[in-house]
């Protein structure tokens, strides 16, 4: 990749690959995903089925709306909603082979973006950390 | 700012200005920060002084740190705690005039950096995105 020109890099070349990934699945019940959400350090985590195909994302924020009710913390509520009725499925994927452009306009309006195979399968996230590395290297060259 | 080259511009050109920041005060307990978060949306905001001084962020992951223990979750501890003693003041600042390749050094390990004056005065903040739109814009010309 280092000697790759910008337009020839691939999203296959910047993704984190899946093993690398933190998610939750669709079946868990919300604690789990805030558990995994508060561990990992992250603000939001891809959302797998039980074959492992991309469902969506799910992040803090729609977790704690669902527990923060009007007059106190509705934490019961953390174990009786499942990640199945919150998860974000409006979330644009891209596949290996998408060009360097195609994640850089998708980055745009969202922090990750992920990467699946041509049956759906769930392959890595493409971060704007990535594609702002590589921008930062073509500036120097 | 349409017909700058790209080393022309500065973070001044691109930053989101303080009266458009969700922001919270030292001074305000961790119920009222969790409070703004949610509520904005934001991971993270900026962290100011009853001078409006620039101090620090503070995200959600933090907050939840404090409330999630072994046992249960201590909603109790919102109210107790003081952003003052949890915020992160690690974080790097930039002024007005710093330069697009600064602000996209900083970046690169921040979804955002807080911009202030001389005196530390908050200013505003330089999202990724800015930096990644502007990054678009110049792939095309
Ligand atoms: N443990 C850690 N060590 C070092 N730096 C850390 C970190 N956690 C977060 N960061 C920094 O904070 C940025 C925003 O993280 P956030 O969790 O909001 O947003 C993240 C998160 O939602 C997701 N993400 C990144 N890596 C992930 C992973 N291994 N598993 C699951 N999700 C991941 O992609 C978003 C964008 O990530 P990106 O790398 O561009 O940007 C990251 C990175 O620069
Ligand atoms: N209400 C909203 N409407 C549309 N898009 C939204 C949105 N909230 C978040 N996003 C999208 O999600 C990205 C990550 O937001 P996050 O809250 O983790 O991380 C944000 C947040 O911590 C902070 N931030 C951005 N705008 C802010 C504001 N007006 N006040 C306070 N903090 C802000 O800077 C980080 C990076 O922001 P960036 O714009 O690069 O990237 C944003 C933006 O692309």
């Amino acid at each position: 990749i280092q000697d790759k020109h910008i337009t020839d890099i691939s999203v296959g070349d910047l993704m984190i690959s899946s093993e690398k990934v933190a998610h939750v699945q669709i079946s868990n019940p919300l604690e789990h995903a805030l558990l995994v959400l508060v561990k990992s350090g992250y603000s939001a985590v891809p959302v797998l089925d039980s074959s492992y195909k991309f469902v969506g994302t799910i992040g803090k924020t729609v977790i704690l709306n669902q527990i923060l009710g009007l007059e106190r913390i509705e934490i019961e509520k953390l174990s009786d909603i499942l990640v199945q009725e919150v998860v974000d499925n409006n979330i644009p994927s891209l596949s290996r082979d998408s060009s360097f452009m195609e994640g850089l306009d998708a980055v745009i309006n969202h922090p990750f973006i992920c990467v699946v195979d041509k049956d759906g399968y769930f392959d890595g996230i493409l971060t704007r950390r990535a594609i702002l590395k590589q921008f930062k290297k073509s500036m120097y060259t």
